[in-house]
Formats: C-alpha cells, structure tokens, sequence
C-alpha cells in the first residue's frame, strides 16, 4: 500500500505535470487512492487541476518549513479518488531557507507521514532542476518515474538525473528504484523522434514503458479547463495512452 | 556597444535554449559580433551548438567560483561571428558553493566586465529556475528577453518572473528593462496558442515582438546537427522568423 513514486527530470517541459495529472487521474479512475503531491513552485499541478490558489487553506510550503501537519492542507480535487497537497509560489523560497538545516534531504520524507496508509498510490510533481525540493521528493519516494521528451536535448541530461538518483540511492534512500521512463511528446513525423526512443532503449532496456504518449493537443488543452484529460476528452489518443500507462504502472498490462 | 540579453523564464521548455542559439546565429549573420553564454547546468546551448563537452578548456563554473579570467574559456563556434561561453555539468553544484559568499548577486557581473566592449550583443541562456544562476544573469544583463509557450502553462509562472524582475531591478541593477517578450512553439491548430496570445499582449503590450515563432520541427532537429536552424535548413520556416527576430532586436523592423 502506499507507493510513493517521484515524477522528475530536470530538462524542463518534457511533461511531468502532464504525467503527474493524468497518470494520477486514470490510477484513480481503475479504483485506487491516489494523492498527487506539488512539489513544483509554479504550481502547475495545482492549477492545471482547477484548484484556486487564492483560497488554499496552506501548501506544502508550510508544511516543509513551518511544521504544519499535511492532512490540514490535503484537499480532494474535481476527480474522484484523486486528492491533492497543493503549492503555491511561496515554495520558491523554500530552498534557501532549507539549505542550512539539519537533515534537510529528509524534510519531506518525515512530512508525509501521515498519508502513506491512506493512499494507493503518491506521485510528487517535480520542478525542473536537481536541487533541494527534487532532492527531498527522491528521498521520501519508493520509486522514479522519468519522463524524455522525444527531442535531441532529452538525452542530454538523462547522465546528470542518474548521477543524482545514485547519489541519493547510495546516501539517503537505498530502498529507491526506478519506477519506469516514459517517452513524451512523440511526433511520429520526425525521425529524431525514434533515434531518441532507440538510444534510451539502449539504455533503460525494459525500464521503458512501452505507452508512448504522443503530441497530442487536447493535452495541452485540457489543463486551461481544469481537468485531466479523461474528463476533458475521453475519447482522445492523449486520454488513451495515459489509461495504457496507468494499467502498466499497476502491473496490469 | 555590447547590449547583455539575458534570456530567462522559470518555466521549462519554452525555447530558452532554441532562441539563444538562433537568435544568436541570426544576429552574428547580421554582421554583429555575439556572444553566447550558457548558464544552464544542462549545458544545452553548449551541445546545441555542437562544443564538444568534453574537449573544454573550461567553463563558466570555473569563472564564477575559482575566479579564472573569462577570456581563458572563450571558443570560437561554427558560426562566424559567434562566440561562446561553454558550460558543463559541473555548473549544477555553482548555486550552493554561492549561497553563502559575500556580492553573490553579482559574481557575473564582475566576471563578464573583459568582454562587453569586443561584442555587439551577449546573450545569456539562463535555467529553468529563479535561482541564483538566473539572478546573477539579471544582475548582469542590460535587458530581459522573455519567451513564452503559447501554452497554458504559460502565464501561470509569469508573475513570479516580473516579481523576481522587479527585485533586482530595485536592489541590484536599476538599468534592467525588458528587451521584449517572444511568443514560441505558435501551433495554429489550438484556439488556445491564441488566447494565449491576447493574455500577454494585455499584459506587455507592445513589448511583445511582432515575430511569433511557430512550432517546427527544423527547430528541434537542428541541435542534433549542432547548428542553427539557419546553417541547418535556411529554407525553413524556424529560420525565416528567427531572421525577423533578429532585425527587430536589432530596431530594423
Ligand atoms: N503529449 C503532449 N502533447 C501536447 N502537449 C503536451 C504534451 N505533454 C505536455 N504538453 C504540454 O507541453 C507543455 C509542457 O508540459 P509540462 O508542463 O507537463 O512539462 P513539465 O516537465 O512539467 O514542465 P516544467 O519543467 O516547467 O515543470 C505544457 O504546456 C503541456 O500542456
Ligand atoms: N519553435 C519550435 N518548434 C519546435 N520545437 C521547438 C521549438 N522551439 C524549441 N523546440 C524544441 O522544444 C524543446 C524545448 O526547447 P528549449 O530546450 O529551447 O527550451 P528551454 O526553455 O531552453 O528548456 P529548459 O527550460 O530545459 O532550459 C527542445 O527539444 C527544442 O528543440
Ligand atoms: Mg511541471
Ligand atoms: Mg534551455
């Protein structure tokens, strides 16, 4: 019960809020508890679920540095199942008020507590970089879930991810794996696109999901309405692909 | 003579990097001479440009925190006319090792001071983050230059970019105004990119550049080849907006 699974790569928009959402949405939608954590200062996982961030009753700001136990800020969102621990721009200073304490890696890690029993599944939206929120996300988390653009940069920084995964492996998480690496924003017309999934192949071999998502407009659409795509365009590849995703990520498929 | 661009938004993967790097090119084509330095950990516009990483004489890592003088790691591109400052992974590990030192602010603005009067432009890629690498990069730039996806996302994170603007514009560096703002990754196929649009107009007016770069998919092939779009598919229609960005930083148009 209770996998914390951490959605991070440091390349920024390869589609971790997208992921974190939408895997999060159709977990939910096969009947588990899921809890999607924002660990990310602009918040995007917060709004692209509809939630206000004027009428929070505190974020995981408050949380890491004032002590505030999570379950008051825990809310649901317009998904069934599917809660949330939102964020908002305040998280930005977090870091450098975190950097000097003691057993800063592990803040998180001791926050959240109270809500492993109450979940089937964690997923923590990460921010585009390795410092110190990503840094606690892969210390509380049971596993990685990696998400590569299908773009020449991707690989670039895929080294520096794993430098950092072993890092924390070897000093903070033994217990940390890595949960899968899934392929974003595939636009079959480019053949960049495939030498990129081959390389990472090579790579991650069957750490690689075999759900590809693909360009897909209705989900760059559907956060501008507040919802995952399954409740915006049900019928969409983009809503297809994520429920494929969502029955590997339980061991289904 | 020799205007420092610094080219920021917290938000990942708007075309940082991609615009940097043509942006550059184009400008260099133009008969300026320009500079490129990359600020980013991920050392994208380093790669995208073809500098081979590992064949460093060093880098801006080494400039910033062991204080070698800047003009030791310049390298010549395969683009006349522009020059680069290269970075590496090691870079990642700058913003700690900076926290805690006395003008961390400004540590770039005193190292950059040997090579603003040999450039017409200088162009400072920054990082996904408001960190200390992008506020030294604002400390030291002239002017900001803002891309934004026509996304959703998009605007989510421009307030927290104006704060963190109008921060070192008040205590660090009262001459920083706003270059402009470009509107990237321009899909004609969504309602959205257009909404998007009318939303930042609102909101900068006519500091919104009239060039609106389309999504295409030259752009993204082009850094595998580590050229620019104009080197790699002069034809295209990524190289032929870039041109039109140039001549309109430059106050052609
Ligand atoms: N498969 C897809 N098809 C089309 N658009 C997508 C897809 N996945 C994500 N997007 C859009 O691309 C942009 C980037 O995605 P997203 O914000 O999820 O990435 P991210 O990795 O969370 O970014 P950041 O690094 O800023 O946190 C968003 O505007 C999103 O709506
Ligand atoms: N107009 C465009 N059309 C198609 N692809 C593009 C365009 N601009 C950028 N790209 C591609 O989109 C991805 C993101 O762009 P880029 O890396 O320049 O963004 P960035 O803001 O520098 O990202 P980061 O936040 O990680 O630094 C890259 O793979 C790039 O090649
Ligand atoms: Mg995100
Ligand atoms: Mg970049």
């Amino acid at each position: 019960l209770g996998k914390i699974i951490a959605i991070a790569n440091q390349k920024g928009g390869v589609g971790k809020t997208t992921t974190a959402i939408n895997l999060g949405a159709c977990l939910a939608a096969a009947g588990n508890k899921v809890l999607l954590l924002d660990m990310d200062p602009q918040a995007n996982s917060t709004s692209g679920l509809g939630i206000d961030k004027d009428a929070l009753k505190g974020c995981i700001y408050n949380v890491l540095i004032e002590g505030l136990p999570i379950l008051e800020i825990r809310q649901s969102t317009g998904v069934p199942n599917l809660d949330i621990i939102p964020t908002s721009v305040q998280l930005a200073g977090a870091e450098i008020e975190i950097v000097s304490r003691f057993n800063r890696e592990r803040i998180l890690k001791i926050a959240i507590t109270p809500v492993i029993g109450i979940y089937d599944f964690i997923l923590i939206d990460c921010p585009p970089s390795l410092g110190l929120l990503t840094i606690n996300a892969l210390t509380a988390a049971n596993t990685l879930l990696i998400p590569i653009q299908c773009e020449y940069y991707a690989l670039e920084g895929v080294v520096q991810l794993m430098n950092t995964y072993n890092l924390v492996k070897e000093h903070l998480n033994p217990a940390l794996e890595i949960e899968g690496v899934l392929m974003t924003m595939f636009d079959a017309r480019t053949n960049l696109a495939i030498q990129v999934i081959d390389e990472v192949k090579k790579h991650f071999k069957d750490k690689v999901y075999k759900s590809i998502i693909p360009r897909n407009v209705r989900l760059s659409e559907a956060p501008s309405h507040g919802k995952p795509v399954i409740l915006y365009a049900a019928k969409s590849k983009g809503a297809e692909v994520y429920t494929d995703l969502a029955k590997e990520v339980m061991g289904i498929e």
